[in-house]
Formats: C-alpha cells, sequence, structure tokens
C-alpha cells in the first residue's frame, strides 16, 4: 500500500550464489511477491545479480525495505546511495 | 603518465612479461571510455584472452576493438565517456604508450598506462549526476563473471559505511574469492582532517594521492614589478602585456558582499569586469570570471602544490600572497598585472601527500591500516574525453586528447597499473599476495614532509620495480576474510551466506581480533590514557628464494617498545609458511593520538618492511 512516489531503490545482498540448481530472477521475484502481498512485481524489480554474487536492486518503501532485511537469507538491505568519481 | 612512472623509476625499459601481459585485463569501473582515443588503439593486439567471457555492449556508437576488450553500461545509452574521467583512469593504468601528448605544450612526454599491452574492459556507472549504488554492484557481478584480472574503481561515497551495506565492499569482497584484486581511491576529503577514508575493507588496496617531483607553478607579475608565485594550469598567455585588476566586489551589481567577494555564479557584472583580471575570494570563482567574460582571473585557495586547469588565464594564490595582491590593488589608483602561462618546476620535496587525499585511521576497523598505500595523483596529465571541457567548466569549450588532472582517482589507476605487472610475473598468485607485494615494498615517505604520516600514505609509494620481487608475503587462505568477518562480530547465518558454503566461525571467535588478520601492515587501537601491551599474529610465505633466512630489522621510536619472536626466520623452500609474534608496550597515550614505527624482514636482498601503527582514535 506504499505510495510510489515513497518508494526509493533498494539494494538486497544475498551473499554468494548457492550451489546446485538455483533461479535467480525467479527467487528474487518471489521475495518481492512475499514482501508485497501481490503476484506481479516487475515493476519494482531493477536488477538482478545474479552472475557472480546474489542480490537485487528493488523500489521499496521503507517498511517494504524492513520486512525484506527480515526475511531468511537476506544479508543486507541498504539503500542505493549516490557515490562520487573521485 | 608523462612523467609518474619515470618518477617511480619504472621507467620504459624494465623488463616485461610481454606475452603475459597480453592476457591481463583490467577492468574499470568509473565514467564510460573514449574507444577512439589513441592510449586505445588495438594496433599490434591480438584477439581477446580465451578466458574473457564479457562482450561488448557499449551501446550506441561504441565499438570494442583488441585493445578495449569489453564494455558494459549501466542507466545509459552509451558506455562512451562524456566525463573524460573513465577516459583518464584506464589509460593510466593499461593503456597504450603514446609518445609526443601534451597539454598544450605542458607536461610533454609519452603517456603510458602501467600495463600498455594489457586489455581493458570498461564497466560506465556514472554519469554527471554520480554514480548509483545498484549500478556499481550490477558492474562488479558483470567484471567479475566476465573474467577480469584486476578491478580499478575511482569512485567512492561522501563517508565510509558497514561492509553489507557498501556496493564496493561487497563487490570486492567476492572479486576477492574468485582472486581478482580490487583497487579503490582513498577518498579526496583529506581536509576533513583524520577517519576520512572511505574505502575500509581489508581485502581491497586502497590507494592515497601524493605528489610527483614535476610541479604545475603559475606566475603573475603586479604593475609593481613584484611576482608572485602559484598554482594552475594554464595554458593561455597574455604576450607581456599587463591589463587593469579589479576585485570581485566591486565588479557586481547585484550580490551581497560575501557573495561577491568570492565571484558566486551570477555575481559579477560583465560590462565591469570586460578587459580585466578579476580578484576573487575563492577558487570556484573561475567559472564565473569565465562567464562574465573577464579577461582573467586571481583566485584564493588553501590547497598548495595541486594545480588545477583553469578556463582562462588565472591562477591560486596562497592566502598571504592573495593578500599582498589586494593589498596592490587597494593601493594604487591603476592597478594592472600579467598572469604568465603555466611553467612545471622540480619539487625536490616529492612524494608528498596531497592534502585532499583521504586520512586514516579507519572508521569502520580502527585495526587495519587505511589507506594501505600512496601513488601519484597530483596533475597527472593522461587519456581525456573530447566530449569534456578540461577545466569541467561548461563554457570552457576547449577540447582534448590528453588533460591534465588530480585526485585519489589518479593516483588508485597507477596502483591498478602495478599490481597488474606484477600480475604478469606471477599470474597464480592470490590477490592478497599482490597486495602484501605492493605493501611491503613500498617506498618510506618521508613523515616530516608528511605530519599524518601512515594515516596519509599507508605503507609509503608504491614501488613497481620491487613490487616484482618482494621475498615474503602476507598471504591470506581461503576462509581468513570470513574469519576476519567473524572477528569484527558477523553472526554464524550471516556468514554462511556470504560464503556461500558451511563456512562457520571459530568456537571461540570472540576472542578472535581484527589485528590478527594476516593484514600487511599492524595496527591496534589502544584507549587513551593508560600504558599498553598489544600483540600482533602474522604469517608469512617465502616467495623469494627456496634457501633463505631473515633477520627482523626495527626502526627506532624512544615510545614504542617493540619484540619480535622469533627474530629470524629461516626457509628450505618455496611457499614455505613461519609464523611470528610482535609484542609492542608503550605508555599512556592522549586521545586521538597515535604513535608509528616499522619492522622489516631483510635477508640481505629483499627487505619486506610493515608499518606498526598504535593510536587512540576512537
Amino acid at each position: 500500500g506504499a505510495v510510489e512516489e515513497d518508494r526509493k531503490v533498494y539494494i538486497a545482498y544475498l551473499g554468494s550464489l548457492p550451489g546446485g540448481e538455483y533461479f535467480p530472477s525467479s527467487h528474487h521475484s518471489s521475495m518481492l511477491q512475499a514482501v508485497f502481498k501481490q503476484s506481479s512485481v516487475a515493476n519494482y524489480l531493477i536488477r538482478s545479480y545474479s552472475r557472480s554474487f546474489n542480490g537485487f536492486a528493488a523500489k521499496l518503501s521503507d517498511e517494504e525495505a524492513k520486512k525484506l532485511a527480515s526475511m531468511k537469507g537476506v544479508v543486507s538491505v541498504f539503500p542505493s546511495k549516490v557515490y562520487y568519481l573521485q | 603518465t608523462t612523467r609518474s612512472w619515470d618518477f617511480m623509476g619504472f621507467n620504459e625499459t624494465v623488463k616485461r612479461n610481454l606475452t603475459v601481459e597480453s592476457d591481463v585485463i583490467v577492468g574499470v569501473i568509473d565514467s564510460g571510455i573514449w574507444p577512439e582515443s589513441e592510449s586505445f588503439s588495438d594496433e599490434g593486439f591480438g584477439p581477446p584472452p580465451k578466458k574473457w567471457k564479457g562482450s561488448c555492449k557499449g551501446g550506441q556508437n561504441f565499438t570494442c576493438n583488441n585493445k578495449l576488450v569489453g564494455a558494459q553500461v549501466y542507466g545509459q545509452d552509451s558506455a562512451r565517456d562524456t566525463e573524460g574521467h573513465g577516459t583518464h583512469t584506464a589509460s593510466t593504468a593499461a593503456g597504450n604508450n603514446v609518445e609526443d601528448v601534451s597539454f598544450f605544450g605542458l607536461a610533454k612526454g609519452t603517456a603510458r598506462g602501467g600495463v600498455p599491452s594489457a586489455r581493458i574492459a570498461a564497466y560506465k556507472v556514472c554519469s554527471e549526476e554520480g554514480c548509483a549504488s545498484a549500478d556499481i554492484l550490477a558492474a562488479f557481478d558483470d567484471a567479475i563473471a566476465d573474467g577480469v584480472d584486476l578491478i580499478t574503481i575511482s569512485i567512492g561515497a561522501d563517508s565510509s559505511s558497514e561492509f553489507y551495506q557498501d556496493p564496493i565492499a561487497i563487490g570486492a569482497f567476492h572479486a576477492a574469492e574468485k582472486g581478482i584484486l580490487v583497487m579503490q581511491s582513498a577518498g579526496n576529503s583529506g581536509t576533513s582532517g583524520p577517519q576520512s577514508v572511505i574505502s575500509v575493507a581489508p581485502w581491497k588496496l586502497t590507494v592515497a594521492a601524493s605528489t610527483m617531483d614535476r610541479l604545475f607553478i603559475d606566475k603573475v607579475v603586479l604593475g609593481n614589478g613584484e611576482t608572485l608565485t602559484g598554482f594552475s594550469i594554464n595554458s593561455f598567455s597574455l604576450n607581456r602585456t599587463k591589463f587593469p585588476l579589479v576585485y570581485g566586489l566591486q565588479a557586481t551589481s547585484d550580490c551581497d558582499e560575501t557573495s561577491a567577494r568570492i565571484c558566486e555564479i551570477g555575481c559579477l557584472n560583465s560590462s565591469l569586469v570586460k578587459n580585466k583580471i578579476v580578484l576573487c575570494d575563492e577558487f570556484g570563482g573561475q567559472e564565473e570570471a569565465h562567464v562574465a567574460g573577464a579577461l582573467g582571473s586571481i583566485l584564493q585557495t588553501s590547497i598548495d602544490n595541486v594545480s588545477f586547469v583553469v578556463p582562462l588565464p588565472a591562477l591560486a594564490l596562497s592566502i598571504d600572497n592573495y593578500d599582498s595582491v589586494k593589498s596592490y590593488l587597494s593601493s594604487n589608483e591603476q592597478p594592472e598585472a600579467e598572469i604568465l602561462k603555466s611553467e612545471t618546476i622540480e619539487d625536490s620535496a616529492a612524494p608528498v601527500v596531497a592534502s585532499f587525499s583521504s586520512r586514516g585511521p579507519n572508521l569502520i576497523v580502527p585495526e587495519i591500516l587505511k589507506p594501505d598505500i600512496s601513488a601519484p595523483g597530483v596533475d597527472i596529465l593522461a587519456a581525456y574525453s573530447p566530449a569534456a571541457s578540461p577545466s569541467s567548466i561548461a563554457t570552457d569549450e576547449r577540447r582534448v586528447k590528453y588533460n591534465i588532472i588530480s585526485g585519489t582517482s589518479m593516483s588508485c589507476p597507477h596502483v591498478a597499473g602495478v599490481a597488474a605487472y606484477v600480475k604478469t610475473f606471477h599470474p597464480d598468485w592470490s590477490p592478497s599476495a599482490i597486495k602484501s607485494a605492493l605493501m611491503t615494498t613500498a617506498f618510506p615517505m618521508d613523515p616530516s614532509n608528511n605530519p599524518d604520516g601512515e594515516f596519509a600514505y599507508g605503507s609509503g609509494h608504491v614501488n613497481p620495480v620491487k613490487a616484482i620481487n618482494p621475498g615474503l608475503v602476507y598471504d591470506t587462505v581461503k576462509g581468513d576474510n570470513i574469519r576476519f568477518l567473524c572477528s569484527i562480530g558477523y553472526g554464524e547465518g550471516t556468514i554462511r551466506q556470504i560464503s556461500g558454503d558451511n563456512s562457520s566461525c571459530p568456537e571461540n571467535s570472540e576472542n578472535l581480533l581484527p589485528r590478527d588478520f594476516n593484514y600487511p601492515s599492524l595496527t591496534a587501537a589502544v584507549p587513551a590514557g593508560d600504558s599498553f601491551t598489544v600483540n600482533f599474529h602474522r604469517t608469512v610465505t617465502n616467495v623469494g628464494v627456496a634457501r633463505s633466512t631473515y633477520n627482523v630489522e626495527l626502526s627506532s621510536n624512544s615510545k614504542l617498545d617493540v619484540k619480535v619472536t622469533p627474530e629470524v626466520l629461516s626457509f628450505k623452500s618455496l611457499k614455505e609458511k613461519k609464523s611470528y609474534n610482535v609484542t609492542v608496550t608503550g605508555q599512556a597515550l592522549g586521545n586521538s593520538s597515535m604513535l608509528s614505527t616499522s619492522l622489516v624482514w631483510s635477508d640481505g636482498t629483499h627487505s619486506v618492511r610493515s608499518p606498526i601503527v598504535i593510536h587512540t582514535y576512537e
């Protein structure tokens, strides 16, 4: 029920990729579905990290980020900040 | 780079392993790249090495070649560099040798990267608005999988953060687990003081910026004949003609006094500065001087020995020299001056850590010394994007193929180039072994010229020639990074998740200390006001001569008593490991203070040097 404008990009870091058969995008989508309690999450999942480690970036409200952070298998959830050239 | 490599003794005739070098791929996470630059021409290059698994997805109007083997862009249309920064860093790390380049005749020479025969993969994560964490993490995800050998990233946040919230620490961790060393710039917040270093994880190599012996200066000749020396990279000549001087405060129509003195944007009246040299109390006033159409500008600065490209005849003066000009201006009815074209002089004090280079100690893990090492990062000439203004001022319409810029961004790819060079001689070395080789062979820096000592320069100034033959290395083995995380309080579940296996913290992990991580420098944080005794445990691996004996040498510091056990390490074979303990005792220190000394393991040929730092910063 979060207002769209309140959502910002968060990164969910899930650590290393698990061994064996694993489908990162569908896992990431199902995690978001659990947070949003709705099946359509394509508009919120911005990026999946799945080649070298596991995680994703998604548009979340602060409350949704907290909920995601409490889920099993999540190392951290943090806002995507702006970094600068040095 | 027309001077920086030679300054370190890394001249064009050093021995190279060219076949291996051409198989090295340097990943550059930055603002993109200018693929048509001569620094990235693929003349003489064969096809990419077989291990390369990446692709060229540079977007519109972007083509890779056998030198620039890969490109990827995140959140934008093209990997083409419109800032100039990514082109500069990539060419410093691994650009071709390009003869006879200069910035309008200044700093003329051969521009070259640390490993000119290596390949480059560019990952564009920054635009003029900055670089999003989500994109940075995506670039690491790709670069690691693409098969790069090293990653250089001259990007940072405003402040340091916990590893699990830092995309560069996360990316570098997984890179290290796959054998890829990541170099990151220390940050440019040195003037904010201690604890400003933003790259804090022990699995990264954090690079400070220092000067080299080529110093850019500029001069202004006042109407009374007095000549004052300041800093700028001013490519303009006024042809021996003096022009009227006017103070920003006198040349405004609309602004309050404070804004007018510093020539804030919109403050100067064009008709009052036309054909005049305008004085501004801040360096940033040059932009308004240029926009308003002033003929030149004299600016006040608090930063010494760093020169920036200016869009008009201009120079920055120290507060004292600037006051002299203001005094001359106010005491003469027709004050005038000529600003000369910049010149270079030899700076015998170099290397000195730049005032802008971020300082330690490490705010997140106080017992891991950061920055790790220093390298040239002041007034570096390297390839640039012809789409960008050389002064970064929009109204400066000049376009150049090579530009001179400063920052820890510029020092970082120097160290990446050296790390790549070491890798060409030791392709099987781990990231920690390469890092150790760079740190323990670094030139010691002179604390009298660098009063912040190790908090400014880490282990010292990178020494490429020595780095390929360090003798001993402080290697970390599989699981050490995880055990380090245990030592700073990461829980079992988190550890398993990060490692992706059944890793667990040792039973007594509450007794693990971050300072016992097998790091090439030794740092302890002790409480202020109490005498102290601290112990360090280290293990070295022999990579020099099979049968060798190393003796410990300690530099003197009357306030620290250092004991090393054993004092002799005898090796019978290569890759053999030996452990030793260090005990440091001392009297009580005040708040926010530090003491340092060093230990060296020497076999008469190799000198394996580690700084020892004791501090009371919280």
